[in-house]
């Protein structure tokens, strides 16, 4: 399930509506220092299901929700769609013929959050059960956060296994 | 179960024992259970011989051999059990220009089957992609996508 | 006693008036006591604003900013009180182009007064130093030191 | 008190006597990764009075003494001198009038560790009542350790004050 594109609205620094297709092959994010390279990772982790605010880089979860700035006022909603190819059919059934599947969330300042399978809602359990089994989500050798590379070695032997049973 | 630990084990270190000396030019690595009778249970170390250096505890290894031994380790995960993607957020910082050049040559040979999304600001790592995506700020405090360039 | 840790805030504050918009581009930070009526026991905030953007927590500082921050707060403190010598080991590797020239231009002036000894792999902050030590491992596992090249 | 010279001999990887001498301005140490260049902080931390190996990136003190390589076998001692300019008379006395100051400490694998000011034995106090005040030792902003620099203004505000009372 390769990402095809990722669209976000109001989520961290991305306030206007902003699309990223992305091939096969190696695709390199570039750009000067704090222009957002590392919140469009934090939008991936965060439509896959993430459920803590600080593996985000805030206190809270509305942090994620663009704040303002010097020209702009803050809004009220952050959401975000990831579109997943599906070609091989690993997504279980009603999904296993769907040759692309859109997983959107939602946050509104207010706390209310939902989330959506192809624009239908659905709960944050049918999004865990649409990525069981597929390799999806925030397995723990598939994202690497910028600073991380040093300290992920040094990991005490408990956390290690982690890695061997993902494979396991 | 048990034997799929182990199984898992033994498979990582034998694609660790081509990504490791791949990207250190020689040496090698290996997961070892802490007990092997115990493996629902145990923990799991990480040995590293550096090429030509003793065998080492991992807090000895300098920032850039810390990095290298942990792509090496990811590198040979990923070619046990794939993942649909993998994203990397400036892995390449601590690296030297040497290990870069080979970082690279490792990067081109999994991203032939793998979905590679990789965020750096060396030029060396830039020219391993096949796409290149920019954003900036150009309104204050606003992330903007620029267009894609082709390499 | 009270009157110091206020009088050292206020010194630190004055000279991060300078060092933060010189790093940044503009923009301003400034220390805070959490509680002003407790001098001697209360934790101190670091406020940040980024030019342009609002005042955010320092957690969502992107790595390039933060890094940037971090200096500028040293530098500050450096300005107050000025430490024999100060050893930097690769803080400039989160900067990007802009922000490294920068860094450069602010360690040049601080390097005026201040004997300071830095590692790095980036060849910009090298060209700023006055002196270059090559160290290298002809001999593996064995650090030789190489003459020194005057810039 | 500047750094004139640092000499090391069995320390980590400088198994060699070696000599580094700095002069005013900036130095700029470059080199491979794994070459040795960090090395040379912990040997300035080590000499100036460190006493947690963790903070030398080792478990036990004795990881300090070179343990030998393919073509080299293990020593038995880590010794380092460090050479500092006086010039301006900051150090108590007896040691004011003296234009340079050399520290010497030494570790044995037996873990017996001797301390020497110019040449002559004393204890690890003697050092720590030399560079009182002169702020030579290791001051919270004087060595920033490699991969530091991201999480420094993380640190909590308790952390921070340490910053504010070295200047105070
Ligand atoms: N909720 C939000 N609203 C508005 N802006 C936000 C929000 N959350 C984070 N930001 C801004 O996003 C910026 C950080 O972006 P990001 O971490 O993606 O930078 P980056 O491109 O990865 O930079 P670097 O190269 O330094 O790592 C910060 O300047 C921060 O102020
Ligand atoms: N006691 C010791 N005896 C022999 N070698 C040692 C000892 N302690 C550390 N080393 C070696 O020193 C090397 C690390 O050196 P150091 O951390 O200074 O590298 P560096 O030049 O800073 O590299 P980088 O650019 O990657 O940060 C390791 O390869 C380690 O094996
Ligand atoms: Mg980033
Ligand atoms: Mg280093």
């Amino acid at each position: 399930m390769k990402i095809n594109r990722v669209e976000m609205f109001g989520f961290k620094s991305f306030v206007n509506k902003t699309s990223v297709s992305f091939s096969e092959g190696i695709a390199a994010i570039v750009g000067p220092n704090g222009c957002g390279k590392s919140n469009i990772v934090d939008a991936i982790r965060w439509v896959l299901g993430e459920q803590s605010p600080r593996q985000l880089r805030g206190n809270v979860m509305e942090d994620v929700i663009f704040a303002g700035s010097e020209s702009r006022a803050p809004l009220g909603v952050a959401e975000v769609t990831i579109t997943l190819a599906n070609g091989n059919g690993t997504a279980p059934p009603p999904f296993e013929n769907m040759s692309e599947i859109a997983v959107t969330r939602r946050l509104y300042r207010s706390g209310e959050s939902e989330y959506l399978i192809n624009k239908a809602p659905c709960r944050l359990k049918d999004i865990v059960y649409l990525f069981m089994d597929t390799g999806v989500g925030t397995r723990a050798y598939s994202i690497i956060d910028q600073g991380q590379i040093g300290g992920f070695i040094e990991a005490k032997p408990g956390e290690r296994r982690i890695l061997v049973e993902e494979v396991a | 179960s048990k034997e799929r630990v182990h199984e898992a084990i033994k498979a990582i270190n034998e694609k660790l024992s081509l990504t490791f000396p791949t990207l250190f030019g020689g040496g090698q690595a290996e997961l070892e259970l802490t007990d092997p009778d115990d493996p629902l249970g145990a923990g799991i170390e990480l040995y590293v011989q550096l090429p030509g250096k003793k065998l080492t505890n991992l807090n000895l290894l300098s920032g850039g051999e810390k990095a290298l031994a942990t792509l090496a380790l990811l590198f040979a995960v990923y070619m046990v059990k794939p993942s649909p993607f993998c994203l990397l957020d400036e892995v390449d910082a601590p690296l030297d220009e040497a290990n870069t050049e080979r970082f690279n040559s490792m990067l081109k040979e999994i991203g032939r089957e793998a979905q590679i999304i990789l965020i750096t600001h060396n030029q060396k790592v830039m020219e391993a992609a096949d796409v290149l995506y920019g954003v900036t700020m150009e309104e204050k405090g606003i992330s903007k996508l620029l267009s894609v360039r082709l390499n």
